[in-house]
Protein backbone atom coordinates (compact mmCIF):
# COMPACT_ATOMS: atom_id res chain seq x y z
CA UNK A 1 0.00 0.00 0.00
CA UNK A 2 1.43 3.61 -1.25
CA UNK A 3 0.46 5.54 1.61
CA UNK A 4 0.69 8.94 -0.46
CA UNK A 5 -1.91 7.61 -3.22
CA UNK A 6 -5.61 5.83 -2.44
CA UNK A 7 -6.35 2.64 -4.78
CA UNK A 8 -7.24 4.45 -7.55
CA UNK A 9 -3.50 5.99 -7.58
CA UNK A 10 -4.64 9.07 -6.83
CA UNK A 11 -2.50 11.50 -4.68
CA UNK A 12 -3.23 12.00 -1.25
CA UNK A 13 -1.94 13.94 1.88
CA UNK A 14 0.60 11.50 3.70
CA UNK A 15 3.00 11.73 6.80
CA UNK A 16 6.15 9.94 8.03
CA UNK A 17 5.63 8.21 11.33
CA UNK A 18 6.14 9.79 15.05
CA UNK A 19 10.29 8.99 15.90
CA UNK A 20 12.27 10.04 17.82
CA UNK A 21 14.59 12.34 16.41
CA UNK A 22 17.44 12.28 18.89
CA UNK A 23 18.16 8.81 18.51
CA UNK A 24 21.52 8.36 17.26
CA UNK A 25 22.36 11.98 16.72
CA UNK A 26 25.59 13.37 17.99
CA UNK A 27 24.46 15.91 20.73
CA UNK A 28 27.23 18.59 22.06
CA UNK A 29 27.20 18.90 25.63
CA UNK A 30 28.72 22.56 26.52
CA UNK A 31 30.27 20.58 29.91
CA UNK A 32 31.58 16.94 29.85
CA UNK A 33 33.41 15.15 33.19
CA UNK A 34 36.60 13.58 32.53
CA UNK A 35 38.97 16.03 31.58
CA UNK A 36 40.93 16.23 32.91
CA UNK A 37 40.00 12.30 34.62
CA UNK A 38 38.48 11.89 38.14
CA UNK A 39 38.20 9.22 40.49
CA UNK A 40 34.69 9.12 39.13
CA UNK A 41 34.30 10.05 35.67
CA UNK A 42 37.21 9.52 32.46
CA UNK A 43 36.55 10.55 29.54
CA UNK A 44 39.46 8.16 27.96
CA UNK A 45 38.16 5.25 29.83
CA UNK A 46 35.14 3.91 28.15
CA UNK A 47 34.14 2.23 31.33
CA UNK A 48 33.89 5.47 33.44
CA UNK A 49 33.51 7.46 30.46
CA UNK A 50 30.28 9.44 30.72
CA UNK A 51 30.11 11.40 27.13
CA UNK A 52 27.26 13.42 25.95
CA UNK A 53 26.30 10.44 23.36
CA UNK A 54 24.95 8.68 25.99
CA UNK A 55 21.86 11.36 25.81
CA UNK A 56 20.57 9.55 22.63
CA UNK A 57 22.49 6.19 22.12
CA UNK A 58 19.49 3.32 22.63
CA UNK A 59 20.82 2.56 25.75
CA UNK A 60 21.79 -1.44 25.67
CA UNK A 61 24.01 -2.75 27.21
CA UNK A 62 26.03 0.55 28.13
CA UNK A 63 27.28 0.65 31.06
CA UNK A 64 27.47 3.80 32.62
CA UNK A 65 24.10 5.37 30.80
CA UNK A 66 24.11 8.62 32.34
CA UNK A 67 26.17 12.17 30.39
CA UNK A 68 28.05 14.22 33.46
CA UNK A 69 28.85 17.64 33.32
CA UNK A 70 31.48 18.43 34.88
CA UNK A 71 31.83 20.26 38.29
CA UNK A 72 30.08 23.28 38.14
CA UNK A 73 32.36 25.63 41.00
CA UNK A 74 31.37 29.08 40.09
CA UNK A 75 28.07 31.02 37.91
CA UNK A 76 26.82 30.91 35.98
CA UNK A 77 26.06 27.58 36.17
CA UNK A 78 24.65 27.03 32.22
CA UNK A 79 25.16 23.67 30.54
CA UNK A 80 23.96 23.31 27.12
CA UNK A 81 22.59 20.50 25.29
CA UNK A 82 22.29 20.77 21.58
CA UNK A 83 20.80 18.04 18.80
CA UNK A 84 21.15 18.86 15.62
CA UNK A 85 18.35 16.87 13.93
CA UNK A 86 19.77 17.06 10.67
CA UNK A 87 16.82 18.37 8.62
CA UNK A 88 13.39 19.65 9.51
CA UNK A 89 10.98 17.76 11.71
CA UNK A 90 7.98 18.51 13.18
CA UNK A 91 7.93 18.44 16.67
CA UNK A 92 5.15 16.38 18.74
CA UNK A 93 7.20 16.19 22.33
CA UNK A 94 10.75 16.64 23.60
CA UNK A 95 11.59 15.27 26.77
CA UNK A 96 14.97 14.81 28.95
CA UNK A 97 15.71 12.35 32.19
CA UNK A 98 17.74 13.17 34.91
CA UNK A 99 20.37 10.88 36.75
CA UNK A 100 20.77 13.30 39.53
CA UNK A 101 18.29 15.74 41.32
CA UNK A 102 16.98 17.61 37.90
CA UNK A 103 17.39 21.18 38.13
CA UNK A 104 15.09 24.16 39.21
CA UNK A 105 15.45 25.66 35.83
CA UNK A 106 15.71 25.08 32.10
CA UNK A 107 14.79 26.95 28.97
CA UNK A 108 14.05 24.93 25.81
CA UNK A 109 15.26 26.16 22.78
CA UNK A 110 14.53 25.34 18.86
CA UNK A 111 16.50 26.43 15.70
CA UNK A 112 14.80 26.39 12.10
CA UNK A 113 17.91 27.23 10.55
CA UNK A 114 20.24 24.49 11.50
CA UNK A 115 21.71 26.18 14.31
CA UNK A 116 22.10 30.13 13.21
CA UNK A 117 19.62 31.40 15.08
CA UNK A 118 17.35 30.34 18.54
CA UNK A 119 13.88 30.98 19.55
CA UNK A 120 12.34 29.58 22.50
CA UNK A 121 9.80 26.63 22.55
CA UNK A 122 9.48 26.44 26.53
CA UNK A 123 10.94 27.70 30.01
CA UNK A 124 10.54 25.23 32.86
CA UNK A 125 11.32 26.70 36.43
CA UNK A 126 9.79 27.00 40.01
CA UNK A 127 10.92 31.14 39.85
CA UNK A 128 9.33 32.07 35.95
CA UNK A 129 9.59 36.03 36.40
CA UNK A 130 13.21 36.09 37.99
CA UNK A 131 14.52 33.60 35.80
CA UNK A 132 12.75 34.24 32.32
CA UNK A 133 10.84 37.68 32.99
CA UNK A 134 7.69 35.53 32.40
CA UNK A 135 4.27 35.00 33.86
CA UNK A 136 3.35 30.77 34.75
CA UNK A 137 1.68 29.55 32.19
CA UNK A 138 -1.94 29.36 32.45
CA UNK A 139 -3.39 25.68 32.97
CA UNK A 140 -5.56 26.20 30.05
CA UNK A 141 -2.83 27.08 27.13
CA UNK A 142 -1.90 30.29 25.72
CA UNK A 143 -4.33 33.08 25.74
CA UNK A 144 -3.40 34.11 22.59
CA UNK A 145 -4.16 33.12 18.96
CA UNK A 146 -1.51 30.87 18.68
CA UNK A 147 1.05 28.77 20.07
CA UNK A 148 3.61 30.72 22.52
CA UNK A 149 6.70 29.79 25.00
CA UNK A 150 5.18 29.03 28.41
CA UNK A 151 6.81 28.58 31.54
CA UNK A 152 6.19 25.57 33.16
CA UNK A 153 6.95 23.75 36.34
CA UNK A 154 10.37 22.83 37.28
CA UNK A 155 10.57 18.74 36.30
CA UNK A 156 9.54 17.26 39.83
CA UNK A 157 12.38 15.35 42.04
CA UNK A 158 11.57 11.74 41.86
CA UNK A 159 11.53 9.01 44.75
CA UNK A 160 14.51 7.32 42.77
CA UNK A 161 16.19 10.92 42.86
CA UNK A 162 16.10 11.74 39.48
CA UNK A 163 13.51 13.50 37.54
CA UNK A 164 11.90 14.42 34.36
CA UNK A 165 11.57 17.02 31.74
CA UNK A 166 8.45 16.64 29.52
CA UNK A 167 7.54 19.01 26.87
CA UNK A 168 4.57 18.77 24.72
CA UNK A 169 3.85 21.30 21.93
CA UNK A 170 0.29 20.95 22.46
CA UNK A 171 0.36 22.64 25.46
CA UNK A 172 2.02 25.30 24.16
CA UNK A 173 -0.93 25.46 21.29
CA UNK A 174 -4.28 27.13 21.82
CA UNK A 175 -7.03 24.29 21.83
CA UNK A 176 -8.46 23.93 18.67
CA UNK A 177 -5.36 24.92 16.61
CA UNK A 178 -4.98 22.26 13.58
CA UNK A 179 -1.92 21.59 12.13
CA UNK A 180 -3.35 21.24 8.50
CA UNK A 181 -4.69 24.87 8.46
CA UNK A 182 -2.79 26.71 10.76
CA UNK A 183 0.53 27.86 9.11
CA UNK A 184 1.53 29.39 12.37
CA UNK A 185 1.28 25.96 14.52
CA UNK A 186 3.10 24.57 11.36
CA UNK A 187 6.04 27.58 11.58
CA UNK A 188 5.69 26.59 15.53
CA UNK A 189 6.26 22.87 15.29
CA UNK A 190 9.12 23.00 13.24
CA UNK A 191 12.80 22.85 14.01
CA UNK A 192 16.39 21.57 12.55
CA UNK A 193 17.82 21.42 16.29
CA UNK A 194 17.05 21.05 19.55
CA UNK A 195 18.86 23.06 22.59
CA UNK A 196 18.16 22.56 26.42
CA UNK A 197 19.86 24.85 28.36
CA UNK A 198 19.82 23.54 32.25
CA UNK A 199 20.50 27.01 33.97
CA UNK A 200 20.22 26.23 37.66
CA UNK A 201 21.38 22.65 39.71
CA UNK A 202 18.59 22.30 42.53
CA UNK A 203 20.95 22.55 45.01
CA UNK A 204 21.23 26.25 44.99
CA UNK A 205 18.63 27.69 46.30
CA UNK A 206 15.85 29.86 44.45
CA UNK A 207 17.67 32.69 43.44
CA UNK A 208 19.85 32.77 40.05
CA UNK A 209 22.86 35.21 41.98
CA UNK A 210 23.28 32.43 44.55
CA UNK A 211 27.02 31.30 43.84
CA UNK A 212 28.00 27.70 44.07
CA UNK A 213 28.44 26.78 47.31
CA UNK A 214 29.38 23.51 46.46
CA UNK A 215 30.47 21.76 43.49
CA UNK A 216 27.69 20.22 41.16
CA UNK A 217 27.19 18.58 38.06
CA UNK A 218 24.43 17.78 35.94
CA UNK A 219 23.43 14.20 35.21
CA UNK A 220 21.04 13.09 32.61
CA UNK A 221 20.31 10.16 29.99
CA UNK A 222 17.52 9.16 27.16
CA UNK A 223 16.87 12.95 25.67
CA UNK A 224 14.15 12.17 23.54
CA UNK A 225 12.75 14.52 20.62
CA UNK A 226 9.32 12.85 19.45
CA UNK A 227 8.45 14.51 15.45
CA UNK A 228 7.40 14.07 12.62
CA UNK A 229 10.44 14.21 9.73
CA UNK A 230 8.79 17.17 7.63
CA UNK A 231 7.91 16.50 4.44
CA UNK A 232 4.75 18.97 3.71
CA UNK A 233 2.50 16.09 3.10
CA UNK A 234 4.10 14.91 0.34
CA UNK A 235 5.95 11.77 1.71
CA UNK A 236 5.52 8.91 4.19
CA UNK A 237 9.19 8.19 5.09
CA UNK A 238 12.92 10.42 5.03
CA UNK A 239 15.81 8.24 3.83
CA UNK A 240 19.97 9.11 3.99
CA UNK A 241 20.96 10.56 0.71
CA UNK A 242 24.10 9.82 -0.92
CA UNK A 243 26.16 12.26 0.99
CA UNK A 244 24.31 10.67 4.21
CA UNK A 245 22.46 13.80 4.76
CA UNK A 246 18.52 12.94 5.83
CA UNK A 247 15.68 13.83 2.81
CA UNK A 248 11.97 13.22 2.34
CA UNK A 249 11.36 10.62 -0.21
CA UNK A 250 9.13 13.24 -1.93
CA UNK A 251 5.97 12.19 -4.17
CA UNK A 252 3.09 14.07 -5.73
CA UNK A 253 5.82 16.25 -7.84
CA UNK A 254 7.59 17.83 -5.28
CA UNK A 255 11.35 17.71 -4.47
CA UNK A 256 13.64 19.38 -1.98
CA UNK A 257 14.71 18.57 1.66
CA UNK A 258 11.18 18.87 2.98
CA UNK A 259 9.51 18.48 -0.33
CA UNK A 260 9.27 21.87 0.20
CA UNK A 261 8.69 23.17 -4.02
CA UNK A 262 7.43 21.50 -7.36
CA UNK A 263 10.26 19.89 -9.69
CA UNK A 264 10.92 21.34 -12.55
CA UNK A 265 8.56 19.98 -14.64
CA UNK A 266 5.49 20.08 -12.56
CA UNK A 267 4.73 23.55 -12.14
CA UNK A 268 1.40 23.61 -13.94
CA UNK A 269 0.45 25.29 -10.64
CA UNK A 270 2.08 26.34 -7.25
CA UNK A 271 3.43 24.61 -4.73
CA UNK A 272 1.16 23.76 -1.60
CA UNK A 273 1.41 21.68 1.61
CA UNK A 274 -0.93 18.87 1.29
CA UNK A 275 -3.57 18.17 3.75
CA UNK A 276 -5.55 15.32 5.33
CA UNK A 277 -8.32 16.54 2.86
CA UNK A 278 -5.91 17.69 0.08
CA UNK A 279 -3.27 16.31 -1.32
CA UNK A 280 -2.40 19.44 -3.16
CA UNK A 281 0.15 17.58 -5.55
CA UNK A 282 2.58 19.73 -7.86
CA UNK A 283 1.24 18.80 -11.54
CA UNK A 284 3.08 18.24 -14.64
CA UNK A 285 2.81 21.01 -17.17
CA UNK A 286 0.89 20.02 -20.43
CA UNK A 287 3.26 20.10 -23.30
CA UNK A 288 2.35 16.85 -25.45
CA UNK A 289 5.58 15.36 -24.99
CA UNK A 290 6.85 18.45 -26.79
CA UNK A 291 9.11 19.90 -23.91
CA UNK A 292 11.24 19.04 -20.99
CA UNK A 293 10.89 22.49 -19.24
CA UNK A 294 8.26 24.82 -18.46
CA UNK A 295 7.54 28.01 -16.01
CA UNK A 296 4.60 29.12 -14.14
CA UNK A 297 2.56 32.04 -14.61
CA UNK A 298 0.47 33.44 -12.41
CA UNK A 299 -1.46 35.87 -14.72
CA UNK A 300 -2.48 32.55 -16.78
CA UNK A 301 -3.58 30.60 -13.31
CA UNK A 302 -5.78 33.08 -12.64
CA UNK A 303 -7.33 33.38 -15.54
CA UNK A 304 -7.93 29.84 -15.95
CA UNK A 305 -9.56 29.73 -12.33
CA UNK A 306 -6.71 28.49 -10.71
CA UNK A 307 -6.32 25.37 -12.33
CA UNK A 308 -3.55 25.47 -15.04
CA UNK A 309 -0.50 28.09 -15.19
CA UNK A 310 2.08 26.26 -16.49
CA UNK A 311 3.92 27.73 -19.38
CA UNK A 312 5.62 25.16 -21.42
CA UNK A 313 9.63 26.23 -22.91
CA UNK A 314 11.63 25.36 -25.85
CA UNK A 315 8.53 23.08 -27.80
CA UNK A 316 10.43 20.89 -29.56
CA UNK A 317 9.15 18.90 -33.13
CA UNK A 318 8.31 22.00 -34.34
CA UNK A 319 5.78 22.54 -32.44
CA UNK A 320 4.77 26.17 -30.57
CA UNK A 321 2.10 27.24 -28.16
CA UNK A 322 1.99 27.61 -24.56
CA UNK A 323 1.05 23.72 -24.21
CA UNK A 324 3.16 22.82 -27.74
CA UNK A 325 -0.46 22.48 -29.07
CA UNK A 326 0.34 23.89 -32.27
CA UNK A 327 2.42 23.81 -35.08
CA UNK A 328 5.24 26.33 -35.54
CA UNK A 329 5.56 28.80 -38.30
CA UNK A 330 5.86 26.49 -41.58
CA UNK A 331 4.57 23.69 -40.09
CA UNK A 332 1.18 22.53 -40.22
CA UNK A 333 -0.57 19.34 -38.34
CA UNK A 334 -1.00 16.34 -39.72
CA UNK A 335 -4.51 14.79 -38.92
CA UNK A 336 -3.13 11.60 -39.29
CA UNK A 337 -1.20 11.75 -35.77
CA UNK A 338 -2.12 12.27 -32.08
CA UNK A 339 -0.59 15.95 -30.73
CA UNK A 340 1.91 13.84 -28.77
CA UNK A 341 3.36 12.47 -31.88
CA UNK A 342 6.79 13.62 -32.64
CA UNK A 343 6.03 13.58 -36.62
CA UNK A 344 2.65 15.71 -35.57
CA UNK A 345 3.76 19.04 -37.14
CA UNK A 346 4.61 18.63 -41.12
CA UNK A 347 6.78 20.95 -43.28
CA UNK A 348 4.48 22.74 -44.92
CA UNK A 349 6.83 23.19 -48.58
CA UNK A 350 5.61 25.59 -49.79
CA UNK A 351 6.66 25.71 -53.85
CA UNK A 352 9.06 28.35 -53.93
CA UNK A 353 7.92 29.95 -57.10
CA UNK A 354 4.45 29.13 -57.01
CA UNK A 355 3.64 30.01 -53.10
CA UNK A 356 3.00 33.43 -52.21
CA UNK A 357 4.64 32.49 -49.00
CA UNK A 358 6.41 29.89 -46.97
CA UNK A 359 3.45 29.51 -43.99
CA UNK A 360 0.57 27.35 -44.85
CA UNK A 361 -2.57 27.10 -43.27
CA UNK A 362 -1.82 25.31 -39.41
CA UNK A 363 -4.52 22.85 -40.07
CA UNK A 364 -4.82 22.04 -43.99
CA UNK A 365 -1.51 22.82 -44.78
CA UNK A 366 -2.63 24.59 -47.50
CA UNK A 367 0.17 27.01 -48.75
CA UNK A 368 -1.03 30.78 -50.13
CA UNK A 369 -0.57 30.53 -54.08
CA UNK A 370 -0.02 33.23 -56.71
CA UNK A 371 -2.79 33.91 -59.10
CA UNK A 372 -3.24 30.78 -61.30
CA UNK A 373 -1.58 28.49 -59.21
CA UNK A 374 -2.84 25.82 -57.27
CA UNK A 375 -2.50 22.35 -55.57
CA UNK A 376 -1.64 22.22 -51.36
CA UNK A 377 1.80 23.59 -51.98
CA UNK A 378 1.27 25.37 -54.82
CA UNK A 379 3.08 23.38 -57.16
CA UNK A 380 0.86 23.43 -60.36
CA UNK A 381 -0.96 25.54 -62.40
CA UNK A 382 -4.67 25.91 -62.34
CA UNK A 383 -7.08 24.28 -64.99
CA UNK A 384 -7.00 26.81 -67.84
CA UNK A 385 -3.52 28.10 -66.99
CA UNK A 386 -0.50 27.33 -68.20
CA UNK A 387 3.23 27.73 -66.91
CA UNK A 388 5.02 30.54 -68.17
CA UNK A 389 8.59 31.50 -68.01
CA UNK A 390 8.10 34.42 -65.87
CA UNK A 391 8.88 33.50 -61.57
CA UNK A 392 6.89 36.33 -60.68
CA UNK A 393 3.32 35.10 -62.75
CA UNK A 394 4.44 31.44 -62.54
CA UNK A 395 0.99 30.71 -64.05
CA UNK A 396 -0.60 32.76 -67.13
CA UNK A 397 -4.38 32.16 -68.48
CA UNK A 398 -4.24 29.79 -71.59
CA UNK A 399 -4.87 31.66 -74.71
CA UNK B 1 -7.15 17.70 -65.10
CA UNK B 2 -4.18 16.94 -63.48
CA UNK B 3 -2.15 19.62 -64.42
CA UNK B 4 2.44 18.90 -64.27
CA UNK B 5 3.91 19.96 -61.79
CA UNK B 6 5.85 23.23 -62.48
CA UNK B 7 9.05 22.94 -64.28
CA UNK B 8 11.59 25.09 -62.56
CA UNK B 9 13.89 24.46 -65.45
CA UNK B 10 11.12 26.53 -67.75
CA UNK B 11 11.78 30.14 -65.32
CA UNK B 12 13.67 33.19 -66.64
CA UNK B 13 15.45 34.12 -63.85
CA UNK B 14 17.03 36.77 -65.53
CA UNK B 15 15.36 39.50 -64.46
CA UNK B 16 14.55 37.66 -60.93
CA UNK B 17 18.65 37.03 -59.91
CA UNK B 18 18.06 37.90 -56.43
CA UNK B 19 14.46 35.91 -55.92
CA UNK B 20 15.97 32.54 -57.14
CA UNK B 21 15.75 29.70 -54.53
CA UNK B 22 18.59 27.58 -53.83
CA UNK B 23 16.46 24.53 -55.83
Amino acid sequence: ADPCHDEGGAPRGCVPGLVNAALGREVLASSTCGRPPTRACDASDPRRAHPAALLTSAGGTANPVCWHSDWLTQVPLNVTLTVPLGKAFELVFVSLRFCSTPPTSVALLKSQDHGRSWAPLGFFSSHCGLDYGRQPAPADGPAGPGPEALCFPEPQAQPDGGGLLAFSVQDSSPPGLDLDSSPVLQDWVTATDIRIVLTRPAMLGDTRDTPAMVPYSYSATELQVGGRCKCNGHSSRCLLDTQGHLICDCRHGTEGPDCGRCKPFYCDRPWQRATAREAHACLACSCNGHARRCRFNMELYRLSGRRSGGVCLNCRHNTAGRHCHYCREGFYRDPGRAPSDRRACRACDCHPVGAAGKTCNQTTGQCPCKDGVTGLTCNRCAPGFQQSRSPVAPCVKTP
Amino acid sequence: EVMPTLDMALFDWTDYEDLKPDV
